[in-house]
């Protein structure tokens, strides 16, 4: 499903060049579920972006399902990221002043889905990660954990084909973590939705069947895991 | 240092209320190193911002160091959270268009220090997190964990007597929360700062000498660790 090929990220700031990705090489398979671990600061986030059909690369190929991205527009990009991706964001990047129906439904709204069954599948979504009840209110009258879990709400709705996921439990604590994970499993293992989540936190990585390791911008390890 | 009684919180929003504190009643010494765990939702982050002085309780008192927080002005306030209060978000709310460096003089701004002393020791928290090197880069210039990192800078640069810190090792790699965690561990040792900590992964918890265990807006638990 991703193919990439020795691929760089440099961003220029001012005089200064900051190498985020140094040659990244890796395939993985579809229904894969693989876990991006690191230290703070080694190429994760800059890597799920470049998956993700949200940043292009400095140098480098990649190829989702055999379609080669840099040939495509900035239109073809955006319909890539509306029909098969779903991206969980380390910052949740919800929308302030809408409330977690609203954004649930955003990704529904770019797709052109009819409203009543954007607004059924957005509350179904909101059920799967127990705001149910919340639906009404706007992220600053939720927690820390509660927007996350919005987030990750609006990722699921489209059923993507690839779900990408930056640190998704960072704000959760243990069993709101495990109700999540198990929400990913459930769609990777009975729909076929291929994973990849970054985590610092070697009990979520375990739910996935890879870990690829990353520092200074490269992959330094990538071995199976035994399956959860 | 910290003593509250039946505080409650209840936030309006339309014609639903929501209970965040139902009641929480507890002393915390000063110099102690206490954990806050509990659920997503739990109240947590509510309680911190008002023991932080960022918020008031609807109801119950609060003492701060033998002031009842309650008679103090906004002006007062405001002074008490500038000089003896260090606060690291949950979000990390530095600011957008500043630069790291600009982003830790900020209390130090707010109190006064003359601009040679305040760059130089914004200067030397950054080092202290393991950031002199990205002082001129702006928040959106940097990593999720790395932003993190300014904002607990931030926190720690006004030597406050207390420091609250809502998960600050949230988007951390296990090596870089240890480094934090040992720069906590040490201001409170070494400099007598009392500090709260929201976490919620059990290996971070163990830092401190107390836990204390929210679930629906009360205290369920508050037991003294083992020393760390
Ligand atoms: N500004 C607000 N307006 C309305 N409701 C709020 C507001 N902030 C928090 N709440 C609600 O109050 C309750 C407690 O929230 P709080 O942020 O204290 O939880 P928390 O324990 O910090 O959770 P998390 O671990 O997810 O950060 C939650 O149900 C939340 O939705
Ligand atoms: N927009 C940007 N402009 C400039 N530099 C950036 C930008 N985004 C990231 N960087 C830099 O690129 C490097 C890699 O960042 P990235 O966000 O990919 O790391 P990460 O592994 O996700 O870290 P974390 O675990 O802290 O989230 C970092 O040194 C960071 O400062
Ligand atoms: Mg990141
Ligand atoms: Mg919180």
């Amino acid at each position: 499903l991703i193919v990439v090929e020795a691929l760089q990220k440099v961003y220029h700031l001012g005089e200064v060049d900051v190498p985020a990705l140094r040659g990244v090489t890796l395939t993985i398979q579809a229904v894969e579920f693989v876990a991006v671990m690191g230290p703070s600061g080694s190429g994760k986030s800059t890597f799920m972006n470049i998956v993700g059909c949200l940043d292009r690369p400095t140098a480098g190929r990649y190829w989702l399902d055999g379609v080669d991205v840099a040939g495509l527009s900035r239109n073809e990009l955006a319909a890539v990221r509306n029909h098969r991706i779903g991206f969980v964001f380390q910052n949740f990047n919800l929308r302030p002043r809408t409330t977690a129906l609203e954004n649930v439904e955003l990704p529904l709204l770019y797709n052109g889905t009819p409203p009543r069954a954007r607004r059924s599948r957005a509350l179904a979504a909101l059920e799967i990660v127990g705001l149910g009840d919340r639906a009404a209110h706007h992220p600053s009258q939720l927690s820390g954990g509660q927007q996350q879990r919005v987030a990750i709400a609006r990722a699921l709705v489209n059923e993507p084909l690839l779900l990408l996921a930056d640190e998704p439990t960072g704000n959760l604590d243990s069993r709101t973590s495990v109700e999540i994970l198990e929400v990913l499993q459930r769609l990777n293992r009975t729909r076929g939705v291929t994973v990849l989540l970054v985590t610092h936190e070697p009990d979520v990585a375990a739910y996935a069947g890879r870990n690829i390791q990353f520092r200074d911008g490269r992959v330094v390890r990538d071995e199976p895991m035994a399956a959860p």
